[in-house]
């Protein structure tokens, strides 16, 4: 291409006769003269300072213009079929913590909570038994032509077991297959199975199996339902395996951020580079056959500060990583030594009671500025997350009189 | 067993492949 444009430029010049007739073969090849753009005018030998300051720009935006291409190709952003990206937000809108995207689920606009702490996608349906108010109209099968019933003697169903840890049931009328989910936090979703067609982003699925909730309850704030990004063969993952290659990757933007992270799906996690991203570390996935659906990661290290947390707890224990649990939970000896590094760093700031979980606050009303140690979490093979400056406190109380350290122990060790 | 909740993933590309079995982390703006 570059060879073309030269020609192409030539051609545009003025005079017929600077056009190259100089060309000859050698060994079977044809050879063609090249001469500089600017040959023919002369002004190779006989620039103005502005005529060179012209070129010199020129060649720069081609440079950039270069540059750019190669840059956009190289981070995805010029997408190709098996990447997509959709945009992911705060669900503090819909009264959550956790973070939502909009879907189309058998032609209707859905938003669900980001969970890849489970795997079966469900929304809540009409007729419902037991549902949370939600500002979108209930998802109604009866109206959706393309929507199917999963039976429950099915395959599909059978694989409920591993997916949620409750087997598939027949349904009142023996050929529904019902489903139960029970979370961590006490919450719930009971239906059926169906299957109906499922646009994500710029990518359709057909047949896209889901859970149609028919009593549900819990900590889903005012979210149609609940998008499942475990490892199971139920989860939205799995079942787009073919097409995004079991691929995918998020970037949670801070509660009060008005504009969107992403989601983006598919892609190749070793060539992939992020537009604004630093260099990606890897850490692998830990193997826990008791726990196949979670992503299980190895926690080597904590630092406070630049301070390495001293703790024989390191290393031993798998980390489940999750973007349906809001605040991190460590081991008690690990929270402990991070608790006590942390209060050395930010000491001289008054303390403040807890609240629930979350036993280190502080009272800051009376400061414009604070500083706030750093936090970074490393992973087996050198892996490593800093915690953004926006996740090391979280904010009880809007006028700063109680703010605590974002982190949480477990009960024991073993829990 | 811990959790790495969603509080602390803020403002960081987290990258998951099941596929070679690993997950990746980068400094990023979301927003």
């Amino acid at each position: 291409r570059l060879q073309l444009k030269t020609l192409q430029r030539t051609h545009q010049s003025n005079s017929p006769s600077c056009y190259s007739q100089k060309s000859k073969s050698e060994n079977g090849a044809t050879i063609l003269e090249m001469q500089h753009k600017d040959y023919c005018s002369g002004s190779v030998t006989n620039m103005s300072r502005n005529h060179q300051k012209q070129v010199i720009t020129d060649d720069d935006i081609r440079v950039r213009s270069i540059q750019d291409s190669i840059k956009n190709i190289i981070s995805g952003k010029i997408e190709t079929s098996s990447q997509n990206n959709i945009p992911i937000s705060s669900g503090v809108k819909l009264h959550s913590l956790n973070y939502i995207v909009t879907v189309t689920l058998g032609g209707r606009n859905t938003t669900v909570i980001v969970d890849t702490g489970s795997d079966l996608t469900w929304i809540q349906c009409q007729p419902c038994r037991l549902c949370y108010n939600q500002p979108e109209p209930l998802f109604n099968p009866s109206v959706s032509p393309t929507y199917r019933k999963v039976i429950c003697n099915s395959s599909v169903c059978q694989t409920l077991q591993s997916a949620t840890g409750n087997s598939g049931s027949c349904g009142n009328d023996l050929q529904d297959c019902s489903y139960v989910v029970n979370y961590g936090d006490g919450s719930y979703t009971r239906g059926e199975l169906g299957q109906d067609h499922l646009v994500l982003g710029s990518t359709s699925v057909e047949n896209f199996v889901f859970g149609c909730g028919r009593n549900n309850k819990g900590l889903f704030g005012l979210a149609s339902g609940l998008m499942g990004l475990g490892r199971s063969d139920l989860s939205l993952i799995s079942q787009t395996f073919e097409t995004f290659g079991g691929v995918f990757s998020y970037c949670l933007p801070s509660a009060e951020a008005k504009s969107s992270g992403s989601l983006v799906l598919g892609g190749d996690s070793n060539t992939t580079i992020f537009k604004n991203s630093t260099p990606i570390s890897y850490t692998r996935m830990l193997a826990n056959p008791q726990l196949v659906t979670f992503y299980f990661l190895n926690l080597t290290g904590v630092t406070i500060g630049g301070v390495a947390i001293q703790d024989s707890a390191f290393g031993k224990t798998g980390m489940i990583i999750d973007s349906g649990t809001v605040i991190t939970r460590l081991p008690p000896t690990i929270y402990k030594a991070v608790k006590a590094e942390f209060l050395k760093q930010f000491s001289g700031y008054p303390f403040k009671q807890g609240v629930s979980i979350l036993d280190t606050c502080f009272d800051l009303s009376a400061y414009e500025e604070v500083s706030i140690p750093t936090v970074k979490m490393q992973f087996e093979g050198g892996a490593e997350m800093e915690v953004d400056v926006t996740g090391v406190l979280f904010i009880v109380k809007s006028d700063a009189s109680q703010v605590c350290l974002a982190l949480a122990s477990l009960q024991y060790d073993d829990e | 067993i811990g959790i790495i909740g969603n509080y602390q993933q803020k403002n960081t590309r987290v990258i998951y492949d099941i596929k070679q079995s690993q997950v990746g982390f980068a400094k990023e703006t979301c927003s």
